[in-house]
């Protein structure tokens, strides 16, 4: 574990703390992509079906189970709950997701670390979380003005992959034989879709103006 | 199993 990593999921950990506090408080996903959330669902559920079979630690442990029950406690909440799905986005939440699931499974199967199914599944997450937040992404071209929680929801879900990219930097130049070329294209990939809405919301910041995406 | 075999990372 190295700083870089670390901050990285607690980053991570802060995008779902704020996403759920939106809900929880306003009782709204407005703004939100349920299409996302179920894809970051699916993430999770691919990456860590070696939950109860391979034990790294207690932290490693603890943070698969926060995961794969708050981005399904979303879902839910997002599907289910009476006043939060009342203020679903739906006719603007239009994005065809279920291609991304497809091609990252396809992409799983020619590119993986090994042919085995918990690799297929987990290169299989590694590509569609790098793609995962695009419903979101033109869910917001498309509704065009971001609140507050929502970009700060974005804004720490993109940073993390960035804390990540460091870590494989210091990974690499620390230890021998690391290489994650997968993790790490598809890192790179994952944070760059994001570079557009960094650069309208480092604009909104410095003129401590509301932060617009141009339609 | 040795490291490299997990994924150690989340």
């Amino acid at each position: 574990m190295n700083i870089f990593r670390l901050a990285g999921d607690m980053t991570h950990l802060l995008s779902i703390l704020v996403l759920l506090l939106k809900i929880y408080a306003t009782k709204s996903c407005s703004g939100i992509s349920r299409k996302t959330q179920e894809l970051y669902a699916i993430v999770f559920v691919a990456r860590y079906l070696d939950l109860f079979t391979d034990f790294i630690s207690v932290y490693n442990t603890f943070m698969k189970v926060v995961f794969i029950a708050s981005s399904l406690a979303i879902v839910w909440c997002m599907r289910f709950h009476p006043m939060v799905r009342r203020s679903y986005d739906r006719e603007l939440d239009t994005f065809r997701h279920y291609f991304l699931v497809g091609a990252s499974f396809a992409l799983a199967l020619i590119l993986h670390e090994k042919f085995t199914v918990q690799e297929i599944f987990w290169a299989f997450s590694i590509y569609l979380e790098a793609v995962a937040i695009l419903p979101q992404l033109v869910l917001l071209q498309r509704s065009g003005n971001v609140d507050n929680l929502t970009g700060q929801y974005i804004f720490f879900l993109g940073a993390y992959r960035a804390f990540y990219i460091l870590n494989w930097i210091y990974r690499y130049l620390t230890e021998p034989h690391f290489t994650r070329w997968i993790a790490c294209v598809s890192g790179v990939v994952q944070t760059a879709l994001y570079a557009d809405f960094f650069y309208y919301y480092f604009i909104s910041w410095k003129n401590n103006s509301k932060l617009k995406l141009p339609a | 199993h040795d490291m490299e075999d997990y994924h150690d990372e989340l």
